[in-house]
């Protein structure tokens, strides 16, 4: 465990805490998007598969289960419960992310690093969480104005990749054999996909005035 | 050598 990698997992709890107390005090989901929140939900239970087989530390499996279990609890909130379902912007919300779910499952069954069914889920898991933000950032453009606490919800959930870059940098050159294109690669194009929203956050931030994206 | 892999990560 290095700093980024901690860095990274923290900034990326904070980032659903952030979510959940919008959801919480707000009783609204307004801005924020049901089909990313069910690809995340996808995305950590493919990944974590070997949550029940593989013990690797108390860390490790905690912030496993606090992942999979908020990603559901979200997507339940938003689907079911009676105040907050109201506010969800359905008719804004229309990505097919069905499609990336496809795309990225025939991607993960070309390439893998072993063909097995845990490394290919694991793959697949990858791939889909570097495109899951599409259809919130689609839906944020589309209602243009963002609140404040969806607005630091995004730029949370890009920051937590991004540390993670800086961690595979410093495992690359302080362990011999570590070598993980699919991560690498996939991290770079899921923190790049963040990029217009990065710097539309910070202009938002300099001129301290509301965050608005460009329909 | 143990080596640690990728999957010890989130």
């Amino acid at each position: 465990m290095n700093v980024f990698r901690f860095a990274g997992d923290m900034t990326h709890l904070i980032s659903i805490l952030v979510l959940l107390l919008k959801i919480y005090t707000t009783k609204s989901c307004s801005g924020i998007s049901l089909k990313t929140q069910e690809l995340y939900a996808v995305v950590f239970v493919t990944r974590y598969l070997d949550l029940v087989t593989d013990f690797i530390s108390v860390y490790n499996t905690v912030m496993k289960v606090v992942f999979i279990s908020s990603s559901l609890a979200i997507v339940w909130c938003i689907r079911r419960h009676k105040v907050v379902r109201r506010s969800y912007d359905k008719e804004l919300d229309t990505f097919r992310h069905w499609l990336l779910v496809g795309a990225c499952a025939v991607l993960a069954l070309v390439v893998h690093e072993k063909f097995s069914f845990q490394e290919v889920c694991w793959a697949f898991s990858i791939y889909l969480e570097a495109v899951a933000i599409l259809p919130q950032l689609v839906l944020l453009q589309r209602s243009g104005n963002v609140d404040n606490l969806t607005g630091q919800y995004v730029f949370f959930l890009g920051a937590y990749r991004a540390f993670y870059i800086l961690n595979w940098i410093y495992r690359y050159y302080s362990e011999q054999h570590f070598t993980r294109w699919i991560s690498c690669v996939s991290g770079i194009v899921q923190t790049a996909l963040y990029a217009d929203f990065f710097y539309y956050y910070f202009i938002s931030w300099k001129n301290n005035s509301k965050l608005q994206l460009p329909a | 050598l143990l080596e640690e892999s990728i999957k010890d990560e989130l």
